[in-house]
């Protein structure tokens, strides 16, 4: 899985 | 962004809003557990340390900015307003909460998608969301009569988190497959939480009587 691509989550 | 992201952020801005709103104008935090704030003010701190460093868009950086100064000042309403704090039920609200963050740091430090500093505490983050209301629930349990805008905070939380789900479901549709098992693992564990309450919630506004929770 990709690192932090829910990091434009709040 | 989705539909579903935006109705979830807004639920939880709203959740913020009428707990404020209870605090500020009534000037009361009774059957508010402060267990449950602190752990969420830890929560967006460590959720938060890349704010200034990796910029997604206008929108985020101000909810951060929201989340963060509203959950410290709820803590500093509780801990330390000379009127709110009177009304704060300390003998109700006993919850360890400070020990459920070591299972968090633990989970964090061995699950996690990447071993740097800001990762683990992203991840111990996600963590110590899914569990953060467990205080506040025990509190519900114990004090069982519940006035209405601390029904609705609780409410808009669950909606929150429903919403939240929807939205990754959306996005596993939509986007590239990537899989999210941190998020995903603990974001459903912490709607779950909420399910009891949900039940009693609805219970309540069907029968139009007001909200009580089984002994």
């Amino acid at each position: 899985p990709k690192t932090g691509s829910f990091k434009d989550e709040l | 962004m989705n539909i579903f992201r935006l109705a979830g952020d807004m639920t939880h801005l709203a959740s913020v809003l009428v707990l404020l709103l209870k605090i500020h104008t009534i000037k009361s935090c009774a059957g508010i557990s402060l267990k449950t704030q602190e752990l969420f003010a830890i929560v967006f701190l460590t959720r938060y340390l890349d704010l200034f460093t990796n910029f997604i868009s206008i929108y985020n950086t101000i909810m951060k900015l929201i989340f963060l100064g509203s959950s410290f000042s709820i803590v500093w309403y509780i801990r330390r307003h000379r009127v709110v704090r009177r009304s704060y039920d300390k003998d109700q609200d006993t919850f360890r909460h400070f020990f459920l963050m070591w299972p968090c740091l633990i989970l964090a430090i061995f699950i996690n998608e990447k071993f740097t500093l800001k990762e683990v505490m992203w991840t111990f983050s996600i963590y110590l969301e899914a569990i953060a209301i467990l205080p506040q629930l025990v509190m519900l349990q114990r004090t069982r009569n519940i006035d209405n805008l601390t029904g609705q905070y609780i409410f808009l939380l669950g909606a929150y988190r429903a919403f939240y789900i929807l939205n990754w479901i959306y996005r596993y549709f939509t986007e590239e497959h990537y899989v999210h098992w941190i998020t995903w693992v603990a974001g459903v564990i912490q709607t779950l939480l909420y399910g009891d309450f949900f039940y009693y919630y609805f219970q309540s506004w069907k029968n139009n009587v007001k909200l009580e929770l089984p002994a």
